[in-house]
């Protein structure tokens, strides 16, 4: 089984698009897989095609009540479950503060479930707060959707850095595992300054010779190219393969998890 | 004078380029503006070249300390000033939790500034924390950047109920004054078929017959179209303008200044 969350604190990068799309992706070739979402706005489940519905508990309920992630856990398509955010999220950073090991919260369920999977995918909020560190401690693994633009890069050290920390406190055995090019814009000069900035900052950072959670972090291969269909497909809460199967956000989120599957070997 | 919040809680929408750009078009007709920067990510404060300094005090040391804004301010250009940020902002949320009125930290650092500007233009963090809330009670007026995407779309009843909120609550004269169109595309159907969803959901939000903070939102005319220049320009640190001052980036925005500084005769 793989635990991986799906992060970076810049906003609007393609967090939840790739999370829901990959899941799909791999859930095509008969994993199981189960995308938890973990940002207050629950665009992943709505994404999915599962909306907020008054009374239905979510996976606030999971942090603050300790409800079970089976009771929680809904149908999404054929191998593939979502256990769904709401809006009361939000104040999980303020009502979890004084709670002892609020870090450890989501861990702790997950090791409490029941239900094996393939794939566990979290879809994280912009930010580095408690929802997020969550993840990170329920993590096996990090991979981080990238849009190639300066913003989005100019908060990658801090990003190593609270990974760093949790892999040192919380979780020693987090690794950053990939780094996913989003929104990519073939033939920009940015796309491809950023990209080279990206693999000099990744070589730089090794060359300390301490090991660290992203000494073995690839940058995939797949680009994740911007195409409008792909922004299409959340409007009608379906996977990008539901919507379009034949454009190329369809081809490049297979191509993404063929890479992923490859690294399975690997592990 | 204009005190103007520059909000939404969906990430990578436009907030911080349409803040710098829009910022540096007012102040080049002369006017007299202030940035201040309330996202830890300092994203306003980088993309004006004003980057971070060890032991140099930010935003956070007015918030935490009371630390006067004129002691913060550092010039960013002709006519053009920025209170920057920087990353222990991200602690506020949880350091400020238990002060009294907390919500009011900035309003009254604003009232106790001798300086006058005639736009006052705060960029918010992707949430709707304690940061962005600070930001609607010292605000008069609220600028939505808006992408033209549904998930962007699928927020926006949750930001008008944070307003209505603030305003009945902490700030009586707040209004949502303007919504800007970022990063659109062109000729596509998704931007069309979401313009047309959000003026419906505008025209259907009034019709309750109540005043509201938004019954007078007008969508500016302005789109600010999706261009590469405008995201490289933040890799040098300075506005559109003096970047690559004849592309459509900056003549979006100098419309879109012309179209706010038309709004001032009916203030
Ligand atoms: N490859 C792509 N081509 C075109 N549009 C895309 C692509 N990937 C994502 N988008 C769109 O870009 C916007 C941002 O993507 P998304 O919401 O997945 O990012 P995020 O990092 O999850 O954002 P947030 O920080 O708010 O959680 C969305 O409107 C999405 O539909
Ligand atoms: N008109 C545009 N054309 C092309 N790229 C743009 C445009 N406006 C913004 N961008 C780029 O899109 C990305 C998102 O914009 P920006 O960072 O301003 O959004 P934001 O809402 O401030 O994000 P966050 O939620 O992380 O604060 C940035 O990399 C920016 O350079
Ligand atoms: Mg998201
Ligand atoms: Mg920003």
């Amino acid at each position: 089984m793989r635990t991986i969350a799906l992060m970076n604190q810049k906003g609007g990068v393609g967090k939840t698009t790739t999370t829901v799309n990959l899941a799909a992706a791999l859930a095509r070739t008969g994993r199981k897989v189960c995308v938890i979402d973990l940002d207050p706005q629950s665009h992943a489940s709505t994404h999915l095609g599962v909306l907020e519905e008054a009374d239905r508990p979510s996976v606030y309920d999971a942090l603050v009540n300790s409800t079970p992630l089976a009771e929680l856990r809904v149908p999404a398509g054929d191998n593939l479950w979502v256990v769904p955010s709401d809006i009361n999220l939000a104040a999980a950073e303020v009502e979890l503060a004084g709670t002892v090991g609020r870090e450890m919260l989501l861990r702790d369920l997950m090791a409490d479930d029941p239900m094996k999977f393939d794939y566990v995918m979290m879809d994280c909020p912009p930010s580095l707060g408690v929802l997020t560190i969550n993840a990170l401690t329920a993590a096996d693994e990090v991979f981080v959707p990238l849009q190639p633009h300066f913003l989005a890069l100019h908060g990658m050290s801090k990003l190593f850095e609270t990974v760093d920390l949790v892999a040192r406190r919380l979780n020693p055995k987090l690794v950053i595992s990939g780094i996913i090019l989003c929104m990519y814009e073939t033939g920009t000069r940015l796309s491809a300054e950023i990209l080279n900035d990206l693999e000099d900052y990744l070589v730089q950072t090794r060359q300390s010779g301490r090991k660290t959670p992203w000494t073995d972090a690839t940058i995939f291969r797949t680009r994740i190219r911007r195409n409008i269909k792909v922004a299409e497909a959340a409007s009608f809460g379906r996977p990008i393969f539901d919507y379009e199967p034949a454009c190329h956000g369809s081809r490049d989120y297979a191509s993404l998890a063929r890479e992923v599957i490859a690294q399975e070997m690997g592990i």
